[in-house]
């Protein structure tokens, strides 16, 4: 069966993946 | 018959921050088997199972933006389940039980959000649609 997610928010994307997404 | 899953690379290294997560080395090759919309997807990666964030996960097909929504300017009313203070520049500081407008619902699960003349990124996971669309 498949755990509960994690109950913190996700991590942001590392910070040069950030910059391709805008 | 078989069920054909995503095959997503990981393209920067991640450390786990709690149990059921996955470490992910950059470049590892992970089949998706259930996507949350709050950004955390459940991963098959050799015989281990657990959870990788999707911000650091690429499909191995190219981009997925077919997947991901288009941005609605007008915006859908959720309501903050969860308070949340801002750790980078483009995020929203915002308390519990604030109406906000969600713009657009990336699937690495940090929404774009708006709160008056505000607009940054939210967790969804700490965000309940309120089921209303604004009235411009």
């Amino acid at each position: 069966s498949i755990k509960q997610p994690p109950q913190n928010p996700p991590p942001r994307p590392p910070a040069d993946m950030r910059r391709k997404r805008l | 018959g078989p069920i054909m899953l995503d095959t997503y690379r990981v393209i920067a290294d991640y450390s786990k921050s709690s149990k059921y997560e996955l470490n992910l080395k950059a470049g590892d090759l992970l089949d998706i088997v259930e996507k949350s919309p709050n950004g955390w997807w459940f991963c098959q990666y050799d015989t281990q199972r657990g959870w990788a964030p999707a911000s650091y996960l690429e499909p191995l097909d190219g981009p997925d933006e077919s997947e991901e929504p288009e941005p609605n300017y007008a915006g859908e009313l959720y309501k903050t389940t969860k308070g949340y203070t801002a750790v980078e520049d483009d995020e929203l500081t915002l308390q519990l039980g604030e109406t906000i407008e969600v713009i657009h619902k990336l699937l690495d699960g940090w929404w774009v959000v708006r709160k008056g003349e505000k607009t940054g990124f939210y967790p969804s996971m700490f965000l309940h649609s309120t089921g209303e669309r604004r009235e411009l």
